[in-house]
């Protein structure tokens, strides 16, 4: 079951962003705004209870300079050690797979495997390296991904990217568990004399006191 | 769990670009606070297309490498205060600026401890100006300071100068809690712990019997 693009994009409110004051002004769109990047986000199934978009793709269409900064709890994800690994062997990135439902956190060997595997499928289905995709999860610990309604979910993922405002949103809605609201925010500024633009998108209400590195 | 992606189209070397975003997380998803719990699965990604047409930033001193940052700074902050809005059971926001330290660490490492107490949050949530609990909270974070220093500010309501609480307006104090959390608004906390150059800020929310609620039946 796929949601149209613009039924996720709205399936719950966006959060005020509080941006600070300085050279810079919000414009639409998340993580399309800036040039290069698509996203898509829809209901692939993986939740456990209704039908709000579980699943979400952030793509780029050039290799991007890659950076990553990780929870440093030593109980750490599938996704999590697979995204460390990746970081170390590459210096760029083309995709990132990220699914609401189930966290894929103390899921052993297995847990691991299924990450590579939605990997896989998805670097076939986009037409780039593997380790240029990586992964994020969210949801209930100890639990694998949902990993066959995943995959068949991705080839009209793939197919719902966009570079509009709508795909930013849908991504957005996608990554939420418990959140009330969607968080997504675009900036754009001068850099030296060139218009550069920011975008990003966040998740995030409960189990939250980050220390990242 | 917090998880964040963020896309830029600046053209940025690989090592500048993962010094730029963890000092960025640093400042941002790295000051906010909900419960206390770190997850299994936080997570940032950052990536730069290039495709913006600006040369490409190779020094974190250069001119536009500073900007970046900024941007990016700036950025992180607006995602990483929705998610400290939106916390389960909040009806506000608290920020709590700190100013005054010997460093930008410690000052960051004062205003997370006050927004991580449970008594601070608990007491926004009862529409408490309760200054001895942002003071207790201050004095354990770990970072020295002299008590006599101590300044609090609850919105621009003066409850402690010097070190010792000031007579203020409770109805007032108590008033400005209720409509930031009528409001859905946002609890500004102003703490001064010296004269050093040192300020940082960091973002939490109420704590409220929701929050145990949602969390005594969603099962993690």
């Amino acid at each position: 079951v796929s949601t149209t693009e613009n039924h996720a994009s709205t399936y719950i409110p966006a959060a005020p962003i509080f941006l600070p004051d300085g050279p810079w002004k919000q414009i639409p769109g998340g993580v399309t705004a800036a040039e290069g990047f698509k996203a898509a986000g829809m209901y692939g199934g993986l939740r456990a209870v209704g039908e709000k978009p579980d699943l979400a793709l952030v793509t780029c269409d050039v290799d991007a300079i890659s950076a990553g900064s990780f929870t440093t709890n030593v109980v750490a994800a599938a996704p999590v050690l697979y995204c460390k690994k990746t970081l170390d062997n590459s210096n760029t990135a083309r995709a990132v797979l990220t699914n609401a439902g189930q966290a894929n956190a103390a899921t052993g060997e297995a847990g691991y495997h299924d990450v590579i595997e939605c990997v896989d499928n998805l670097a076939k289905l986009l037409g780039v390296k593997p380790e240029e995709v990586l992964v994020e999860s969210t949801g209930v610990i100890g639990q694998r991904i949902k990993k066959g309604a995943l995959l068949n979910s991705l080839p009209i993922l793939v197919n719902s990217l966009s570079s509009s405002v709508e795909g930013a949103d849908s991504a957005a809605v996608a990554i939420t568990t418990t959140d009330l609201v969607s968080k997504s925010v675009a900036i754009e500024s001068l850099v030296g004399r060139t218009k550069v633009r920011i975008g990003g998108m966040a998740k995030g209400s409960g189990m939250i006191h980050p220390n990242m590195a | 769990t917090m998880l964040g992606v963020i896309t830029t189209d600046a053209w940025v070397t690989s090592d500048v670009w993962r010094k730029m975003v963890q000092v960025a997380v640093n400042r941002s998803f790295n000051q906010i606070t909900v419960d206390g719990d770190t997850s299994t699965n936080d997570t940032v990604i950052a990536l730069a297309s290039g495709l913006s047409g600006i040369r490409c930033i190779s020094s974190l001193d250069s001119d536009e490498a500073i900007q970046l940052q900024a941007c990016l700074d700036a950025v992180m902050q607006g995602l990483a205060k929705s998610i400290a809005w939106d916390g389960e059971g909040a009806t506000c926001l608290i920020e709590v600026s700190v100013t005054g330290a010997n460093s930008e660490a410690e000052a960051a490492k004062v205003a997370r401890s006050v927004a991580s107490s449970s008594l601070v949050k608990a007491a926004v949530y009862g529409r408490d100006p309760n200054w001895g609990r942002i003071a207790a909270a201050a004095g354990y974070s770990g970072v020295a300071f002299h008590q006599n220093l101590l300044r609090v500010e609850l919105g621009n309501i003066l409850l402690m100068d010097g070190g010792e609480p000031q007579s203020f307006d409770r109805g007032e104090a108590s008033s400005y809690l209720r409509t930031a959390g009528e409001t859905h608004g946002t609890v500004k906390i102003q703490i001064s712990i010296g004269n050093g150059p040192g300020q940082g800020q960091a973002w939490g929310c109420d704590l409220s019997y929701d929050y145990v609620k949602i969390n005594a039946e969603y099962t993690s």
